[in-house]
């Protein structure tokens, strides 16, 4: 059975997009089958992994609004190994959609059932918030991996972000656990950093990953041309650490 | 009366906060009297400008909930001319608290009544998303400042913005305009950054602030000490710019 971990942190621009796209190409070069699912409204996983909008005819949308099955709207990418569900701008309507629908928290993980076991990795990323479309993700997964941006705000939020996930086991998922801990645009000649960094390992001790995203340049440019890091700069450090993380999620056995 | 200004964009991460922090406080020290408003639960604003989570008794989500009226929950700061309306995380609930309210998405708007000929500015620092508590900041404001982070991902959301302002013009609140876009974590020397300079120029126009705002070190070490740039390094760049960006904005006599 595939491993369904969603990409989560309320706060915003703190790397989820650039680590669901990495990440999941990442594990498909090395070999694994992984799905990528958009499940935010801004859809900038779709527009990062190449797909043009006006080509999106089907989205995790139609299955949110029940009227697609997730077989339906899962697209080959250009890359061996990795599909993808597609985002789009209509997914703002399902948070007030679902609000008095029966079960509203359990959509994603019921449609998901029909495909679990097709794929090694699904990797879901989620809006900047703990709306109901974040809830439908983490009801539906069984880990989550918490970018956390190397800055002051990004300790603010975790404790937030914690309570809910506590809420989401008692209630809803008691197979959800923290798969790890991502530290992002890592700064190392910057003191903020490296107390952001000290203070989330005091915090999480051995659930924080080993690797570290630096602040790098092609993991801001590689969204302009559609493509994984790997795939537009290969050599760069932003690409390499990323394939760095996966062998280290990979080697731990880690979700 | 007063100005009342939405910092608002669902694209996390842009600056919305540091935005809010540093122009209320630019504005203050320019002689004006501000309200700074935290409509955000993640309440980085209220803790950016030094007040401890223990401290606030009561808040903005008093006001959503019905409960106080916005007079007894402004509280004065350590700056002269400069008061806030401090945000906790309760008002994660009011999402969905006020769903099924009579005129839900006139709540600030409303409350705001009582206070707005108070002010020459109020500045409401708006969460990521384009929810509830984002519609009652833009039902209740005249203007909304777009900050616009120099990335590629930051250009796809601003159709999604603009269609929503339309919306909120057509539908609660005709006297609502752009009053500016503020480019924001700019760095000349990186081709990307350019781009999006251009290209959202080529869109806005002279809607743009001729002002961009620099990625500065003390702009993220500030909220750290709790405290507005220029209280924390008044030579910073970081802390001259968005004093030189409050002089385009009296200057013009805009929003
Ligand atoms: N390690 C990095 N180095 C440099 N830039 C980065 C890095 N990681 C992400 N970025 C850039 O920073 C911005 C924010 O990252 P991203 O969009 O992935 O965050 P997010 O958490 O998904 O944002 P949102 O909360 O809006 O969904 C993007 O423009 C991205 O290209
Ligand atoms: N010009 C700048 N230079 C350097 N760092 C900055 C700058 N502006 C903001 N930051 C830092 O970048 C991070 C994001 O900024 P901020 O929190 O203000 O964005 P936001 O839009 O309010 O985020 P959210 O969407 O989560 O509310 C913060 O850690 C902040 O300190
Ligand atoms: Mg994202
Ligand atoms: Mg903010």
């Amino acid at each position: 059975m595939g491993k369904i971990i969603s990409i989560v942190n309320q706060k915003g621009g703190v790397g989820k997009t650039t680590t669901t796209i990495n990440l999941s190409a990442s594990f498909a070069y090395e070999g694994r089958r992984v799905l990528l699912i958009d499940s935010d409204p801004q859809s900038n996983s779709t527009s990062g992994m190449g797909l043009i909008r006006e080509e999106v005819t089907t989205s995790i949308y139609d299955v949110y609004a029940g009227h697609a099955l997730i077989k339906d709207v899962i697209r080959a990418t250009d890359y061996e190994r990795l599909f993808i569900v597609p985002s789009i701008i209509d997914l703002l309507a399902v948070e007030v959609e679902l609000v008095n629908k029966e079960r509203r928290e359990w959509v994603l993980c019921d449609a998901l059932k029909d495909v679990r076991d097709d794929y090694d990795y699904i990797l879901i990323d989620c809006p900047p918030s703990l709306s109901l479309l974040t809830l439908n993700c983490l009801v539906a997964s069984n880990g989550v991996l918490i970018p956390v941006q190397c800055e002051y705000y990004a300790l603010e939020g975790l404790s937030m972000l914690t309570r809910t996930l506590d809420m989401v086991q008692k209630t809803f998922n008691p197979y959800l656990e923290i798969s790890g801990i991502l530290l992002t645009m890592y700064d190392s000649r910057n003191t903020l950093s490296n107390q952001v960094v000290n203070e989330v390992k005091g915090y999480f001790g051995n659930k924080v990953y080993e690797t570290l995203i630096p602040r790098n340049v092609t993991l801001g440019e590689a969204p302009g041309h559609g493509k994984p890091a790997m795939y537009y700069d290969r050599r760069s450090k932003g690409a390499q650490t990323y394939l760095t993380l996966a062998g280290e999620i990979l080697e731990k056995g880690l979700g």
